[in-house]
């Protein structure tokens, strides 16, 4: 364990603690994706299928399980808890998450670290991660105006795998034999994704006063 | 001893 990842885990605590408020306090799921709130609820159903016997610490074990509470949660919540399911809009809400999920699928089939069914699926929920925001910065890009909370919500989970990034990097110069090419490259384009975000959220929080995030 | 597993990051 080292600060990065520590930073890491508390900024996707965050996004969770900050979309939950959101949607029970707030009573609304505006500007939410539920097709992103899905997919990550797959990747981490996919990816803890280990808690049943990979126990690397009580801090994983413990969080893999609020992980996967939360992101159920979440999906429960707007998909069939009123009056948050009446304000999910499935017109604007509408990316094809398939053709996110069928090449993620392929891919963890094929490319993965151990050939065994686990590890597929594992690479799979990897992959999967990596593009699971789309749909919810898809949905931004049609609003053109971010809401605050959501605008925190999404910084808060582009700044949990940066700083897996950093992590990694750590490692791999303290770490002999430390190799996780699947999670360096999935982790990349993840970031990688949120730059134009962070680009804009910054430029609207620059100025100290809470201007609404604008995306062209 | 359990195999120290590749995946010990969530």
């Amino acid at each position: 364990m080292n600060i990065f990842r520590f930073l890491g885990d508390m900024s996707h605590i965050l996004s969770f603690v900050i979309l939950l408020l959101k949607i029970t306090q707030g009573k609304s799921a505006a500007g939410i994706s539920l097709r992103t709130q899905e997919l990550y609820m797959i990747v981490f159903c996919s990816r803890y299928l280990d808690l049943f016997w990979n126990f690397s610490s009580l801090y994983n074990s413990f969080l893999k399980v609020v992980f996967i509470a939360c992101s159920s949660a979440i999906v429960y919540i707007i998909r069939f808890k009123s009056p948050q399911k009446d304000t999910w809009n499935p017109e604007l809400d509408n990316f094809p998450i398939q053709y996110l999920i069928g090449p993620c699928a392929v891919a963890g089939l094929l490319i993965n670290q151990d050939w065994t069914p686990f590890e597929m699926i594992w690479a799979f929920s990897i992959y999967l991660e990596a593009v699971a925001i789309l749909p919810q910065l898809f949905l931004l890009q049609k609003q053109g105006e971010v809401e605050n909370l959501t605008s925190h919500y999404v910084a808060a989970l582009g700044a949990y795998r940066g700083l897996y990034l950093m992590n990694w990097v750590y490692r791999y110069f303290t770490e002999d034999d430390y190799l996780q090419r699947i999670v360096w490259f999935a982790g990349t384009v993840q970031t990688g994704l949120y730059i134009d975000f962070f680009y804009h959220y910054y430029q609207s929080k620059r100025g100290g006063l809470s201007r609404p995030v604008k995306l062209p | 001893q359990s195999k120290p597993s590749a995946h010990d990051e969530l």
